[in-house]
């Protein structure tokens, strides 16, 4: 049965969308079979990625190994079970209509509080929550002593979390495997770093979370998504500086970030 | 009456809650009297930031200028009229209890699209829309055609505020003064900036808004939070390097966005 890996962070802005695109088509050109769905039924920033990296290929002619993205099925709310919440449905039927044709389904949520997220965060085998390395985005994980910079509890996003582990627990389902991802590293701003990482290693150990290396502040994020291309993708359609000195760097972070996600018979 | 200034972008992580934060301290730093007010219930990232800011100085005795921040007054649903929605009427109590007291009242809204953040821009006098360097959050505003970068028409946010637009026509206001403010600029990247820059252009002229000269990327924009700081504080509570040559460029970028907001009575 296909392995659940949910992208999900309440903060918005954080990587999600960037990081699911990323994870989804590496595994795909790797050549496992990848499901794909996008929660963020509004701005579906991963199903438009998706769909611009088809009309990509269609236009120039080339065959990049592509996620199967799907949009959730409608359902007429006769259909529903007694009290049964439409959205439980259409996630369910999504992952199902994938699960016997798919080795990993990715599910990109949406910056938000969404009963879709919660559901989805129940569903996960690997958890990957990327964050900027800003107190901001820290304080919807845990919230910190302003003078010493201890964690004095957890925050809505941490506790949203801890109730998909207890919900999988009753159910009798494995734990979910929780990696944070640190993303848009300055090249310098030493002190800060130090600071959020001193913060994470001690979250990390309240709520339990693996913590990734991360990915640096890069151009290459912001520009390819009107062509649906990633960083893995320049090379085979032949683009010019495709292995510059910034890109060959974000291939090894990439790299790294799925050498610590330790997938279920994925080898790189 | 109070001028109103509504910060918003249906995108996650544009910087609407940093912008908010440095605009509402700005003005109260320079003597006007400001109200605060935060759409996003669950995350409260200016909310947070502001009570932050009032620890702060309790803690450590300082008497920073700092806005009013007010929560929506909870109502009893009882007392809405027919067919009354309850966030309207939170929201205009809000701000009517801020209207005689206050020179301006800033709006942070979420990075969603919620009934609270639609009345709002539908409130505004001026509207600040911060986004990312990217064509992730470009294409918020509007779709571009993938080779040509050429704008092929408006998306889910512009098309939001240009329906809050007529309704102010229809009800006689004055049209939203619309700033977009680009953030996190990097240092370098001009390829990529040249191409954003050249496609903002483009749909300014077709759907109306203002280009502010922006935000770079800063560590300083990421570290204050937890003592509710912003960079105009730095040299009134004495902190080593706070003129450092990124804050004080920091501080010119910021009075150039207060100069191009051009607020009623404003002189810097
Ligand atoms: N490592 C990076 N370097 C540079 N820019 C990045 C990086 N990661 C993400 N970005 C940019 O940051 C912005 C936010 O990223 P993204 O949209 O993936 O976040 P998200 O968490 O999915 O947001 P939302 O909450 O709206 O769903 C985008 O403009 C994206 O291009
Ligand atoms: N100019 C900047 N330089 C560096 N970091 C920045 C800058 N502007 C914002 N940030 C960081 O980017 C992240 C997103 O900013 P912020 O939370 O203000 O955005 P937002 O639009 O309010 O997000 P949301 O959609 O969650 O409401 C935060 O971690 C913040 O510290
Ligand atoms: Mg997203
Ligand atoms: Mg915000």
């Amino acid at each position: 049965v296909a392995h659940i890996i949910i992208v999900g962070n309440e903060k918005g802005g954080a990587g999600k969308s960037t990081v699911s695109m990323h994870v989804a088509t590496a595994l795909s050109r790797s050549g496992y079979r990848v499901g794909a769905l996008d929660l963020d039924l509004r701005q579906k920033t991963m199903g438009r990625y998706l769909e611009n990296r088809l009309a990509f290929c269609l236009r120039e002619g080339f065959d990049l190994p592509t996620p199967e993205y799907r949009e959730l099925p409608d359902i007429d709310p006769k259909d529903l079970a007694e009290g049964e919440n439409i959205y439980d449905r259409r996630l369910s039927m999504a992952v199902s209509s994938l699960e016997e044709s798919c080795d990993f389904i990715l599910i990109d949520c949406p910056g938000s509080h969404t009963r879709l997220s919660q559901v989805a965060h129940s569903l996960a085998d690997t958890l990957i929550t990327p964050m900027n390395d800003s107190f901001i985005d820290f304080d919807l994980l845990a919230r910190v002593d302003p003078e010493t910079n201890k964690i004095l509890g957890p925050s809505v996003y941490a506790e949203m979390v801890w109730s998909a582990r207890q919900l999988r627990a009753t159910a009798g389902l494995k734990p979910i495997d929780w990696v944070v991802l640190r993303n848009r590293l300055g090249a310098q701003n030493m002190h800060n770093k130090k600071k959020i990482g001193d913060a994470m290693e001690d979250l990390s150990k309240r709520i339990g979370f693996r913590v990734s290396p991360g990915f640096s502040e890069r151009v290459i994020f912001r520009e390819l998504f009107p062509r649906g291309l990633t960083l893995l993708d320049l090379k085979e359609i032949g683009v010019k500086n495709a292995l510059n000195i910034s890109n060959v760097a974000a291939r090894q972070e990439l790299r790294d970030l799925m050498k610590t996600l330790d997938l279920p018979g994925v080898e790189l």
